[in-house]
């Protein structure tokens, strides 16, 4: 089991993937879940914020591009918790990306 | 500097801990799991004055379990590879989490090295984000095996931030019994401050038609937003509520859209601020059966009917009966099992579940068990935190 290549899960060439890879560890806590619909993001312009955000967190050359050393950053064993804590985590909650009393 | 603090911290420095669930399978025996679990736990105190002490049972500071999938934190694990572990800073409860399915191996390049992994989750436990310095224990990425873990510069002035530079002797110290209180907030902005966050107890929290959810305290009265206090607030009650005195005693808000709001033996009407004509009214007329100065009112989540808690007991109204209040009640609170007595409020809020206040701390209550809600952390919290942005 130690020499198995683990699934990756983020995709090269996956913008969905990276997006979800994004959201998980915190980098997209400050879009407003009311007013922007995810498919407005899933474009390269949408993420490269996001994308640059997380490359200079993994003191990447930031580029804003999901570029293949970028999905092999994203695909590195790591810790669960979020990188960025712009929005506190409810550990109870079923919304683990906002800190609300709802 | 490149460390973040998460601003949570325990206020006291002799933290207990238990291993309360093994990993399944994998190379490592219980009495390596202690002792790898003990090594990363020393990686933080030797630059600080904290101490770990492993327990075998009871409640402890930071459990620590090895899970798989989903586990009843909302945050599943993912199989082997990708996430390997998560910890939950204090003010969350500190406990760690990992991934059952992952290889965990000791003093090996193969596998995933619990001793690393490990001592960077207690980092969180601690009250340490990540890092962004790829050099740091608290950076975000798993670094392989290390022969023996440490704290970069980035790291020990996090810690030290937090916890204090280590003495050249430790004081003897009992081990403290856990509560709320061993946890310690950074104080926000002098903006964000407030009455309420030096004294959290409330006399009565409602929702009003429009759904603006009031904390009365006092002469005042505090307008709640999604996370904290709204802006213009405290304001006082004399000013917007007309008629009302201070010091009020309960408040419920009926589906008929009225807020009823009690106060000794007399309770008024408002349909938001406005107050219908002809109030205050007595108790008993409006609520027979119902008595004076009761500590709570609140529609409960459960089934809809009107509830008053007064010191240990409760009552259960039905407006839609007669008698109103059966012959049954008053019944022990006890019966809702972890509410304790003599609270000073509650409210079903607007996300569907039932909240119980008292002296500034507060419950969530699982109507399907009920009981006070199992989650983690554990109830009670402290309002001020969750509710009042403090």
């Amino acid at each position: 089991p130690s020499n198995a290549m683990p699934i990756p899960h983020v995709k090269e060439n996956s913008l969905t993937s990276a997006m979800m890879y994004l959201m998980k560890y915190g980098y997209m806590d400050d879009m407003d879940h009311h007013h922007h619909r995810s498919e407005n993001l899933l474009s390269q312009d949408g993420l490269k914020k996001y994308i640059m955000e997380f490359q200079a967190f993994a003191g990447m050359n930031v580029t804003g591009e999901l570029d293949s050393d970028t999905v092999k950053m994203m695909n590195m064993p790591r810790c669960g918790v979020k990188d960025k804590l712009g929005m506190k985590m409810d550990a109870d909650s079923h919304q683990v990306h906002h800190h609300s009393r709802s | 500097k490149r460390f973040a603090l998460q601003g949570s911290r325990w206020k006291v420095k002799d933290l207990t801990y238990r291993i309360s669930k093994y990993p399944t399978s994998g190379q490592m025996t219980k009495q390596d799991v202690d002792g790898e679990i003990k090594k990363a736990l020393d990686v933080w105190t030797d630059h600080t004055d904290l101490t770990f002490t492993q327990k075998r049972s009871g409640r402890v500071h930071i459990d620590i379990s090895f899970l798989e999938g989903e586990h009843g934190d909302g945050d599943p694990f993912d199989g082997s590879g990708g996430t390997l572990a998560h910890a939950f800073f204090p003010v969350f409860g500190g406990d760690a989490h990992f991934d059952d399915k992952e290889f965990w191996t000791m003093e090996s390049f193969r596998g995933t090295n619990l001793l690393q992994t490990a001592a960077h989750e207690f980092g969180h436990s601690l009250g340490l984000s990540h890092s962004d310095d790829n050099d740091a224990l608290m950076a975000p990425f798993y670094r392989g095996f290390e022969v023996k873990p440490s704290l970069n510069d980035d790291d020990i002035k996090a810690i030290q931030a937090l916890y204090g530079v280590k003495s050249s002797s430790n004081l003897a110290s009992s081990l403290n019994e856990i509560s709320s209180n061993e946890i310690e907030f950074d104080r926000r902005d002098s903006e964000t401050n407030h009455i309420l966050c030096n004294d959290a107890r409330i006399d009565a929290i409602f929702t009003a038609l429009d759904n603006s959810t009031y904390v009365f305290k006092g002469q005042e009265y505090f307008k709640l937003v999604d996370d904290s206090i709204a802006d213009g607030y405290p304001r006082k009650i004399s000013s917007d509520w007309s008629g009302l005195p201070s010091n009020i005693d309960a408040a419920f808000t009926w589906k008929n859209g009225k807020t009823y709001i009690f106060k000794g033996s007399q309770y008024w009407r408002y349909t938001n601020k406005n107050k219908d004509s002809g109030y205050p009214k007595p108790i008993s007329k409006g609520f027979d059966g119902i008595p004076n100065s009761v500590d709570a009112a609140f529609v409960w989540s459960g089934n809809g009917l009107i509830y008053f808690f007064k010191n240990g007991d409760y009552y259960r109204f039905n407006p839609e009966e007669r008698p109103p209040v059966k012959e049954t009640y008053p019944k022990p609170i006890s019966n809702w099992e972890g509410i304790p007595d003599n609270i000073d409020d509650a409210l079903k809020y607007t996300n569907g579940f039932t909240y119980f206040f008292k002296d500034g701390n507060y419950w969530r209550f699982d109507d399907k068990a009920f009981k006070v809600d199992q989650a983690n952390p554990a109830f009670p919290r402290p309002a001020s935190f969750w509710w009042f942005g403090c």
